[in-house]
């Protein structure tokens, strides 16, 4: 049993550091308080982003705290893959230049499972296969159209 | 497979019923704030029983049912019911199934090489083990389907008591029996595949413990 | 001193109504629980943005909250103006029209007060009196640069 | 009044010293992720002594002190500290008061009709209740000052104990004496003019009660 957590803990390492790396420009990986003894030990992410020296993940700004977070959710998908993902504004605290390398990587993603995702950024809409438009006159019921891209 | 639609009938803002048509691939959802873009979402994790009400920002269930009017909203907020029937909220969320049918017609064939011509699509070369790691839907005569419905509906009463059932292809079922079907899907309520609006930076605030156990959960 | 309360309560209520409705295009006010306690009681925001009936805070959306709180801050400046307001990207769950608007009525209380405001979005920026540029080559330290508008 | 420069020396992400200089009216700051903007609010609410460590995104204050080299931080990441001297963080916030200043001698100068010529400046006109609710800063003299300078330090020693020390205009002085300073001038750590990253939904999750309380501190 602890074999088969090893088997996924490195493999969502492997692909942690490779997602990471894509996503920030930065080395990042995951690291075990006590690998000695996995099944107690806390999992933490140790996140270099773009050279900068290690930091503990709390002083990270919010851009880098989510670029983290979501290279852990892709190297969890690359393991153990959902057929579907729903983002709802996970590109919020990024700047332009990281909002377009998210969108990349999910435009890779999306050939693998089906991504539905919830944004109001421009290269996160441009990078979609089609876009679902959603709007709500003044005090009406939301109504939803479909924009193909 | 993926999910190919999700009809909103009375639910959060949508009155009436809506169809969001979906395909696979990368698909965006935007628009103005407070339009329904999110509640999209929460009817998709209501349909499939993901998430508890606080998860889709209702006090109670009762707070999912369309209020349009403002006479009805004026009583909500003062606390009473001012509905004068019963209403109900329903989410349908269909899986489009086609690929995994056919991946599974051809294990078949591959597995039962003696089946004679015409005898299509039996389970019979394939162990319980096999089908159960298979992400197939099999229906009452051990075929593949190429499609799943999942609908939840939720009446509430002028009294204000409610009663919330959930449905697979139009029949009723508990929220253990649809979650067993989902986890054969590889859909699980912690699963990591949805992600709600402020909530990207969660990974990073959670306690390392917590973190480890979402590696236990995937081995 | 319950005068003193109901004195501040109404002038924060009346300044709430007028700025909740030109940034929301809404009706908004305060609300005690219980008017007749008040230094024991409750403060709700009442919110209908748009045109909506009024609905429980929590379930507003993210750009819904952003404008309420906003609101009710513009609100209490207002009533008791600070010499100086420091905002670190208020205006991440904005759509465009939204950000504009709070764009126009940041510039018009900094009139009052100086404004301090972090943002990544295009329409905040450009209606500053100015931007300092901040930037970190990889791994080296924070740099500044002054733009003037 | 405003802010017209905070001077960043070894605090988070700034290395050696940095002069953010600063105008009333509307300024915005931007830059890419993980530049150091929100440091920079950060080194202002650390001077002014508004915040707690975990409001400036710290463990403890230690590890607010600039940590630029890889090997210093990767000794601070494994729990002990590699510093081989005592390293120190400071932060000068300095206010222009030029406003308020000439505020205040008109002020003097009207309450004071019978000042002989050439004698300027002096409070007797007024009650000390007056200058308690003028926000002017008086030097020894009694004349008010055009600017006002709080200063920060903290020392680290390779140890791992800090001190932290406050400066008005290079000054020692207490915590208390500061925050009694910067209440003449409006500035109060519960004064809602600071909405950091993340926050600004803040006061709408609040609890009511803690909401009412913000009108009960203003009144
Ligand atoms: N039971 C209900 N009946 C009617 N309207 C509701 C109900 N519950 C929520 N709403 C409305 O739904 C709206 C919020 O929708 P939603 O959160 O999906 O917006 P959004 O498009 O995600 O906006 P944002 O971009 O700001 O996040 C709110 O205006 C709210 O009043
Ligand atoms: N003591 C320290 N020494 C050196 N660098 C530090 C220290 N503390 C924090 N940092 C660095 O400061 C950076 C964060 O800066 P900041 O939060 O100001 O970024 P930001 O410009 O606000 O970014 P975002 O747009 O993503 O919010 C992080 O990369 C972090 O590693
Ligand atoms: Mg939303
Ligand atoms: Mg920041």
């Amino acid at each position: 049993r602890q074999q088969a957590f090893y088997e996924a803990y490195e493999a969502v390492d492997r692909n942690f550091r490779t997602i990471f790396a894509e996503l920030s420009q930065g080395d990042g990986r995951l690291h075990l308080d006590d690998p000695e003894d996995p099944l107690n030990s806390g999992l933490n992410l140790i996140a270099h982003p773009k050279g900068k020296p290690v930091r503990r993940l709390a002083s990270m700004s919010g851009g880098e705290k989510s670029l983290t977070a979501l290279s852990f959710i892709f190297a969890l998908q690359r393991y153990r893959p959902s057929p579907f993902y729903a983002f709802d504004e996970v590109d919020m605290f990024l700047d332009g230049a990281n909002v377009e390398r998210l969108a990349k990587m999910v435009r890779q993603q999306a050939q693998e499972a089906q991504f539905i995702v919830v944004s109001l950024r421009r290269p996160t809409i441009e990078s979609a296969d089609r876009v679902i438009g959603v709007t709500q006159a003044r005090g009406a019921h939301t109504q939803v159209l479909g924009i193909a891209l | 497979m993926f999910v190919k639609r999700v009809e909103i009938s009375n639910f959060k803002s949508f009155g009436g019923t809506v169809a969001v048509p979906l395909l696979p691939g990368f698909t965006a959802i935007s628009g103005p704030n407070g339009s329904g873009k999110s509640n999209i979402l929460d009817a998709l994790l209501f349909a499939l029983g993901l998430s508890s009400s606080k998860g889709m920002r209702a006090d109670r269930l009762p707070d999912l049912v369309n209020q349009s009017s403002v006479g009805a909203a004026a009583g909500a907020a003062a606390g009473k019911s001012s509905r004068r029937s019963t209403v109900e909220a329903t989410v349908t969320v269909t899986f489009d199934l086609t690929a995994e049918a056919r991946a599974f017609g051809a294990a078949i064939a591959r597995s039962t090489p003696d089946t004679p011509e015409g005898e299509e699509g039996s389970a019979s070369g394939l162990s319980e083990a096999d089908l159960g790691a298979l992400p197939v839907v099999l229906d009452d005569e051990g075929r593949p389907q190429e499609e799943l419905r999942v609908t939840r509906r939720l009446r509430v009463t002028p009294q204000g008591t409610y009663t919330s059932n959930y449905y697979l292809d139009d029949r009723p079922c508990t929220l253990t029996e649809l979650h067993q079907q989902l986890n054969r899907l590889r859909i699980y309520p912690e699963g990591y595949n949805v992600v709600l609006q402020g909530d990207v930076t969660g990974i990073i605030s959670m306690h390392p413990r917590e973190r480890r156990q979402i590696i236990d959960e995937l081995a």
